[in-house]
């Protein structure tokens, strides 16, 4: 069966600002 | 880097409590198909742009911007495996913090592979940019 194709985010929570 | 457009159709949104796992996102996305058929409401059919900036939503019948997703909102995406036509992501909602997963039904699979895989490119290159940045 074709595995899900996921991918998770690196910069998720992360911003320029603080 | 200047972003790629997808004709989608946007099919439900439902809370999930954690940001990421295959798991999680095949039973929200489960949820969402379930409720849509229930409902059987057609899915409304939205642009969706991709860029290292986040995710833009326009519903494509009135051009009106629906949702501007940061990119550092966005926790995760996938292709269902179920369901490979949909293309599915979670962010966290702004105003209460909640997880919300999005799914929106493509006309293939090819193409919800292509969502996610320019997705996936964006996080790369917004990631590079936090770098230098920082």
């Amino acid at each position: 069966n074709t595995n899900t194709i996921h991918f998770d985010n690196p910069v998720y929570q992360k911003t320029t600002e603080d | 880097v200047e972003g790629m457009t997808f004709n989608l159709r946007h099919l439900g949104m439902t809370l999930v409590d954690q940001p990421k796992g295959e798991e999680l996102s095949a039973a929200a996305v489960k949820r969402i198909v379930a409720t849509a058929k229930a409902i059987g409401k057609k899915p409304k059919k939205v642009t969706l742009k991709v860029s290292p900036r986040g995710i833009v939503l326009y519903d494509r019948l009135t051009n009106k911007l629906l949702e501007n997703v940061s990119i550092y909102r966005i926790s995760y995406c996938t292709v269902d495996k179920q369901h490979d036509k949909m293309f599915a992501y979670i962010a966290q909602n702004t105003l209460n913090g909640t997880l919300e997963c999005h799914a929106y039904l493509c006309s293939k699979r090819k193409v919800a592979q292509a969502v996610a895989l320019t997705v996936a490119q964006a996080f790369t290159v917004a990631f590079e940019l936090w770098q230098v940045a920082k």
